[in-house]
């Protein structure tokens, strides 16, 4: 009776915490830098009583009172003949915002590409990587997927590291219009390989590129309950 | 400022005490990345109708103390959180997203009646 009493008052606090359950992760995620910094600034205000304000991030230069590292649940294509289709590497990204509710407005939304190890491409084939937006659904074939029409956003020559994109407009356009959030496409083209002997490198480049990507969506939304808009300037 | 440590005859008088929650006795460390847990300290002790206006007291607090001495059916005042502060808790859901928010009213920073 003890145990029901307390997973009866455990689940209304979680859903007045916003939460539809007991979260039970399988695997932790990574935590960004950045949100760590956040956290240990706030603990340490908190312990010398200084005021702190809640609703904006500093550390991100937004307004905001809620931040949510949004994982990625889209899926790599398979094409076997690297070297002929002229992709490293093909990959649908997909960020599900259903939990942004409709009352948050977005400041922020900056999707990270973590390329894994820079030592991949110091001695590797020239690759370009470019990313798109979804605008018509996924066509199943028996082969691989192929998505509808897409929209360029961004292409950029010898990816490496850590590369951030703005999507606040993209991801605003989702919350709206849910139905429209097909994710995006993310391809790694090779430019050149006419070289035979970078054949080998290039198989490699790619086969460690697939094993260390890791795509995360950075949202920031405000709450205007919780948080005053500053008025508008008087014209 | 320092928290005033009441005297020993003064100690079942309405004051904050502290209380450190450990996420881990919950069960939440296994979700809940930071903080290990926080100091959310609480109220308690009697709001008798002599020391109320001493207590950091409402008028409400004030006038049901008088009641109650009047009427000690009206029960005594309560010695309730006046001064409530927020945390942050970074936490992991089961979507496998790790979210940053704040939650007001988390910690009690002063105590009345």
């Amino acid at each position: 009776a003890l145990g029901q009493t307390f997973q009866f008052q455990e689940d209304a606090f979680l859903r007045f915490l916003g939460l539809d359950k007991t979260p039970s992760p399988l695997k932790l995620q990574p935590v960004p830098y950045i949100l760590k910094k956040i956290v240990q600034d706030r603990e340490a205000a908190a312990a010398n009583e200084v005021t702190q304000d809640l609703c904006y991030l500093k550390e991100l230069g937004v307004r905001g009172n809620l931040i949510r590292l949004l994982a990625d649940h889209g899926f790599y294509f398979y094409s076997p003949k690297i070297s002929q289709d002229k992709f490293c590497l093909q990959k649908a990204l997909y960020f599900n915002l259903s939990a942004v509710h409709e009352k948050e407005q977005f400041t922020m939304a900056q999707l990270g590409l973590d390329l894994g190890p820079s030592s991949y491409f110091h001695l590797g084939p020239d690759l370009e990587l470019s990313l798109s937006v979804v605008q018509e659904p996924y066509r199943w074939g028996r082969s691989t997927p192929k998505p509808g029409r897409i929209l360029a956003l961004q292409s950029v020559p010898r990816p490496q590291g850590t590369l951030r994109f703005n999507l606040l407009d993209v991801a605003q356009h989702w919350k709206n219009n849910p139905q429209k959030n097909l994710g995006l496409l993310l391809e790694i083209l090779v430019k050149d390989d006419r070289d035979s002997g970078l054949h080998v490198a290039l198989e490699d480049t790619c086969a460690g590129l697939r094993r260390s990507l890791h795509a995360s969506l950075l949202v920031v939304t405000l709450d205007p309950q919780q948080c005053h808009l500053p008025p508008r300037q008087r014209r | 400022a320092a928290i005033p440590v009441p005297s020993p005859s003064c100690r079942s008088l309405c004051h904050r005490h502290q209380l450190f929650i450990h996420f881990r006795d919950l069960g939440w460390h296994k979700w809940i990345i930071a903080p290990k847990g926080f100091m959310a300290n609480y109220c308690h002790g009697d709001c008798p109708f002599s020391l109320t206006t001493s207590l950091n007291s409402s008028s409400y607090a004030f006038m049901q103390a008088l009641m109650h001495t009047v009427d000690p059916q009206v029960p005594q005042a309560v010695c309730i959180p006046t001064k409530l502060s927020p945390i942050s808790m970074l936490y992991q859901d089961n979507d496998d997203n790790v979210i940053l928010r704040h939650y007001e009213d988390m910690v009690v920073d002063e105590c009345g009646c």
